[in-house]
């Protein structure tokens, strides 16, 4: 079965789309069948593959998979009756079933499966954590994002109790050269330990321009520092991934 | 009356926490008893104010202004109970009355008073921007940043119907010194004119810096970009707002 990975953090602006984008074109290039399913309202994920917003519905409405920008990678996009989806997290109704027995169906025809979450705590990032199989959390290094880690954890180790959760790293993103940078990397890795990759995401306005032409950093700049630090980590995470 | 600011946009990590902490502290500065009321359970404004996030509740359950970092600036934290009341922006419940009962209150007291939204569309942002007498829209020079842009205007057009919705502004943050933000900054000019705030604030690696220490710009970099384009945007906006 495909892995499903959520790619989450209730901080906004770390780097969560561009890190579903990212692997995903890597992903694509090493000859994997790859799905984005874009479960923000923002559907910020479904602009950077080139697709544009659809009212063709959501994962929640069964819309069928597009072919995107990035060779080897379809998209379900966000449409905007996504945004009814998003009750306060203790309240996810009915629709776990439905995106369970989509994803499932979705699995029989893809090798990996990477779902972009919304920056808050509602039934969509809560959604895609309990069908997910791994789960990457995109940190910036900046204080704002160290300090949101530990509440993040604390809703991830919530739903222990209803499912058998799975397996999370994290990823540190938007290295900038300085000491702020360097002193949160220290402090993530302290903590986590081996729980965060080794490839750090540097700080690159590349990764700020390829949005805006619909491309992947493969796509727009790929010898750029952020397309090879992506590069990098597509490779880690597929291997700690395959050897399950 | 005090002036009731919303600061809010749907996209994250565009510099609303940092908009809002930096404007009370520079009006702080220039005289006015200025109250920040963090309306986002992230509890970012709260921490970047030198203030541990507290169980003491929050605006909804009409906790105490209390001292923080900032001469001149009080501020309501964010409680842990905040997000029980981020439903669904269409499913505002009874707090808004509440909410309303407190500001009024409040406004006999400052003369200034700022809300900190977080990243989406529930009933926090969406009651804030009920209750306030202006707006002001951060936004990131960059791709993703521009494309929410329209549809955060159309869930404000949305509340018109049922209050006088307030004044708002555009404030362009984060501004690189590349193409890509050259590029933003002029379409949301030519689309929006006289909306957008003349102050630019660049991207200023101290910004990022300060929450860390607790502090605002003006108390732990007074003399950087960013601290300088805070306080010229705090001058214009207090000359906007003062001219009512
Ligand atoms: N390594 C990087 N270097 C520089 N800019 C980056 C980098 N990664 C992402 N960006 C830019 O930073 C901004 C935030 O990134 P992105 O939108 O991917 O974050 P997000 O977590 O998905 O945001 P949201 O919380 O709104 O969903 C975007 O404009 C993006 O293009
Ligand atoms: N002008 C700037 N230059 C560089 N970094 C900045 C600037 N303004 C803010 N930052 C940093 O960028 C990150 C995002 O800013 P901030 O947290 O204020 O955005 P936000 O819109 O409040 O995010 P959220 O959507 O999570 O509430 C923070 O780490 C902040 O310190
Ligand atoms: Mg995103
Ligand atoms: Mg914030």
């Amino acid at each position: 079965m495909a892995p499903v990975v959520a790619v989450t953090n209730q901080k906004g602006g770390v780097g969560k789309t561009t890190t579903v984008v990212n692997l995903a074109a890597y992903a694509g290039l090493g000859g994997l069948r790859t799905l984005v399913i874009d479960s923000d309202p923002q559907a910020n994920a479904t602009s950077a593959l080139g697709v544009l917003p659809s009212a063709a519905g959501s994962i929640y409405t069964h819309a069928e998979p597009m072919a995107t920008s990035a060779e080897n990678v379809w998209l379900v996009p966000a449409g905007p009756e996504l945004a009814e989806h998003a009750r306060p997290w203790h309240d996810a109704g009915h629709e776990l079933r439905a995106l369970h027995m989509a994803v499932q169906q979705l699995q029989n025809s893809f090798e990996l499966i990477l779902i972009d979450c919304p920056p808050n705590f509602t039934a969509l990032p809560r959604n895609a954590l309990l069908v997910a199989t791994q789960v990457v959390i995109p940190v910036q290094c900046e204080y704002f994002a160290l300090e949101g880690l530990s509440q993040l954890l604390a809703h991830i180790e919530e739903l222990h109790g209803s499912a058998p959760l799975a397996d999370w790293q994290i990823l540190l993103t938007m290295a900038s050269p300085g000491a702020l940078a360097r002193s949160v990397i220290a402090e993530v890795r302290r903590h986590f330990g081996d729980r965060v990759l080794s490839v750090e995401i540097p700080r690159d306005e590349a990764a700020a321009v390829a949005p805006s032409h619909g491309r992947a950093l493969l796509d727009h700049d790929p010898l750029c520092p952020a397309a090879l630090a992506y590069l990098a980590v597509t490779r880690e995470l597929l291997s700690r991934w395959g050897s399950k």
